[in-house]
């Protein structure tokens, strides 16, 4: 968080902006649902924070290295939930683990996405001299509840949340008096239906939102592919992961002088010319090569001792850079060089073991370099931190996107955030912690980062509803850099992003502070979409515990009242409506603004909404249309509201659909 | 099979206000499935009774199916993992 929100405009040094006039979130609670905290971390200090809030019912419970007076004004909840998990893995040895029976963190994920979104100032923090900054999160004074649900299990190497744990961390969370629940989880797809308690999170956070608690998860890490964002009821806000502006430019010089710019974290010596491979048969013998990253092992020893090494892989994953690097170093090499699409994941290779990524245009020049002489050497020196131009925003290639695969009408993510090579606490337990402190990427790291936001927002606003912070993030979100350059989403190719990838854009904290108007929605607005997506009255009766019976014909999903319009299937036209709020200067008028996705016609009625003393709430409605012949993809545009103030905008997201219910595969 | 495992049992949204109350009702439903006081609590890992009603419990899968055939029961499901993102 050294560079995230300065990025996102809320700096320290700026007086009159949303983190001073909210008192740095005090009061507000945001809590945690992951592996746990390490309370003794910097970010949980507690100077300068008042009491704590009155409205707290919860409490610090003891167990392994972890009691009661760990916590403080700042760290104020701290419960475990293991029972769920011992119950189906009876073979977990709880003396022998290395996790903690306790809320204390192992992992160092859970401290990580708590500092992110709430912890305290920690000055000049870097990692090994990179990202160098004063750490904080988002709201530094707001108050941290830490419900641990997720273990880990060391003969997995990974961690692994229960369920039923989750489900009692949430339980607990509303008993205690959380105001935001941020949760870094996900599932698999396909996604269960939000009524079906396969869909944990959602139904939790169903009860969690109706008593409103703003739930906010992470969108999950399955991108760039469509249709695998997780977490997608629409009483969730979603979260997508983008870069900083901030890279690590990594200098490699090849021995015709020419300098490559790569990515790493490589805080070691500078490797002077060495001799560079790319491992591959000239012809000469029957040995194997390859010059794949993840075969690397196959190639004889001697081919990468004393070595930097090049090798190209399609894997995006930061397995196939510790994998490559892990080889190399067996064999005695020196270093290595991967040529692969940007994954964004930037883990620094252990032991300051030279591991840096180029993209294939690059690894080309490498190769071609390689293969052009006799004795080719490079020489790789450290990672620099650059901040601001010329580095562009990105959305990540791991940041899952939309469409949202059970409900393509809502639009999933709702909102992007940074989640890339984030600077915060960890457990020192952690393999990669250098003093407490780690980088790390996911939209894990995004979902905080927006939880942090709306603890601040919370705190100016605290009667709003969990749907009016989503709608006050979403149409007030950036979608062009802080230089106002556009925002790319990293796939393959890279493209201009759209609502898929980010939502409504990047969170913009001072934007959202002041929305003008808003979409707000409460239980009845969800009974509607429930009733609108074909779930029966007996399900739904169950789900929020009154008697429900949904009106015949059935309402379309298409009204329900989000902040976007997304519509998957036009063929010819389709009329719906939507209300919004005024929420700022009493006497208001607004006007429409559409900018139409291509193709699609957007009739907007009335086209002027005028609100006064009385008029607090104003419904209209929009009809669109397609001039397309054939079945398209999604063109996009928006709908704007503006008194000249405030662009209340929000993203339309239109596909037609002449053969319904089709797959094209031609 | 005969086996037991985690199911979450999800009543919706809770009827009572008061925890023990919504806690001692699951333990009730529970026992008249299994017969006894003590299989009850040996077989309970949860009772979700703050923010909706439900209990997680070691169940066989034939035990599953009769509290999902249950009318206040809006759901059985064996448990599952989720992984950090």
């Amino acid at each position: 968080t050294t560079r995230t929100w300065d990025y996102l405009g809320l700096s320290v040094a700026n007086p009159n902006n949303l983190l001073n006039d909210t008192n740095m979130g005090d009061q507000v609670i945001i809590g945690f649902i992951d592996t746990g905290v390490w309370p003794e971390s910097e970010s949980f200090n507690d100077n300068g924070v008042g009491p704590i809030p009155s409205h707290w019912k919860g409490g610090c419970e003891s167990g392994e290295k972890f009691i009661s007076t760990n916590c403080n004004r700042k760290l104020i909840g701290a419960k475990y939930f293991i029972n769920g998990f011992l119950a189906e893995n009876e073979g977990f040895n709880t003396t022998e683990s290395r996790d903690y029976i306790s809320a204390r963190d192992f992992i160092g994920h859970g401290t990580h996405t708590a500092s992110i979104a709430g912890g305290s100032f920690v000055p000049n923090i870097s990692y090994k001299g990179l990202a160098g900054g004063n750490l904080r999160g988002g709201a530094p004074r707001a108050r941290i509840a830490i419900y641990k649900a997720c273990w880990y299990v060391d003969q997995l190497g990974a961690v692994a949340c229960s369920s039923s744990d989750i489900l009692k961390a949430m339980d607990e969370s509303m008993h205690d008096g959380v105001d935001v629940l941020s949760l870094s989880l996900g599932a698999q797809i396909p996604l269960y239906p939000e009524t079906d308690l396969r869909d944990r999170i959602a139904t939790g956070a169903f009860h969690a939102v109706a008593k409103g608690i703003i739930v906010v998860c992470a969108g999950g890490n399955s991108g760039p592919a469509a249709q695998t964002v997780l977490n997608t009821a629409p009483w969730i806000i979603t979260v997508a992961a983008t870069t900083l502006d901030r890279s690590f430019p990594t200098p490699i010089t090849l021995g015709n002088r020419k300098v490559i710019l790569g990515q790493a974290l490589y805080t070691g010596q500078e490797l002077g010319f060495t001799s560079l491979v790319y491992p591959e048969n000239a012809g000469f013998t029957n040995e194997t090569f390859s010059g794949v990253c993840e075969r690397l092992n196959l190639n004889p020893n001697r081919t990468m001792a004393g070595k930097v090494v090049l090798c190209f892989t399609t894997n995006t994953l930061f397995t196939a850079v510790s994998r490559a690097a892990s080889y190399v170093k067996a064999a005695g090499g020196l270093g290595v060089i991967i040529a692969r699409n940007p994954g964004y994941n930037l883990t620094p290779c252990r032991d300051d073991f030279p591991c840096v990524a180029i993209d294939y245009e690059l690894g080309t020049d490498v190769l071609l370099y390689i293969r052009s002489t006799r004795s080719p050497v490079v020489k790789i020196q450290p990672s620099r931190t650059l901040v601001g131009q010329p580095v562009g925003t990105k959305v990540a290639t791991f940041s899952s996107r939309g469409p949202n695969s059970i409900s393509p009408a809502i639009l999933k993510p709702d909102i992007g955030a940074p989640g890339v090579s984030i600077l915060a606490a960890t457990s020192p337990d952690s393999n990669s912690s250098v003093g407490g402190f780690d980088i790390l990427a996911g939209t894990s790291m995004a979902a905080p980062v927006v939880a942090g936001v709306v603890a601040l927002l919370k705190a100016l606003h605290p009667n709003w509803s969990p749907a009016a912070f989503r709608s006050a993030i979403v149409t007030t979100a950036w979608r062009t850099d802080p230089f106002g350059e556009q925002i790319f989403a990293e796939g393959s190719s890279r493209k201009v992003a759209d609502p898929f990838d980010y939502g409504g854009g990047i969170v913009n904290p001072e934007k959202a502070a002041d929305p003008g108007l808003i979409y707000d929605m409460g239980p009845r607005d969800y009974i509607l979409y429930l009733c609108s997506a074909g779930y029966n009255d007996s399900s739904i009766t169950q789900l929020v515990g009154n008697v429900t019976v949904c009106s015949t014909p059935k309402t379309s999903v298409l009204d329900v009242n989000l902040p976007s319009i997304t519509i998957p299937d036009l063929k010819d036209e389709v009329t719906l409506t939507r209300t919004v709020t005024n929420v700022g200067t009493v006497d208001s008028v607004y006007k429409v603004v559409v900018e139409p996705p291509l193709g699609i016609q957007v009739v907007v009625a009335p086209e002027t909404l005028v609100f006064n003393s009385k008029t607090k709430n104003v419904s209209f409605t929009v009809r669109v249309s397609t001039t397309h012949k054939i079945n398209t993809g999604f063109y996009f545009g928006n709908l704007i509201w503006t008194d000249s103030m405030h662009n209340v905008t929000i993203p339309v997201s239109v596909r037609t659909q002449i053969l319904q219910n089709y797959y094209d595969e031609n | 099979s005969d086996e037991s495992k985690v199911h979450i049992v999800y009543l919706g949204e809770k009827q009572h206000d008061d925890p023990e109350f919504v806690s001692e009702s699951h333990h009730q439903m529970l026992s008249s499935l299994l017969g006894s006081k003590v299989d009850a609590h040996e077989s309970m890992v949860y009772s979700y009774r703050h923010g909706f009603s439900g209990f997680a419990a070691k169940l066989t899968e034939s035990q599953a199916k009769k509290l999902a055939d249950s009318p206040e029961v809006v759901h059985v499901m064996a448990d599952s993992f989720y992984e950090l993102a």
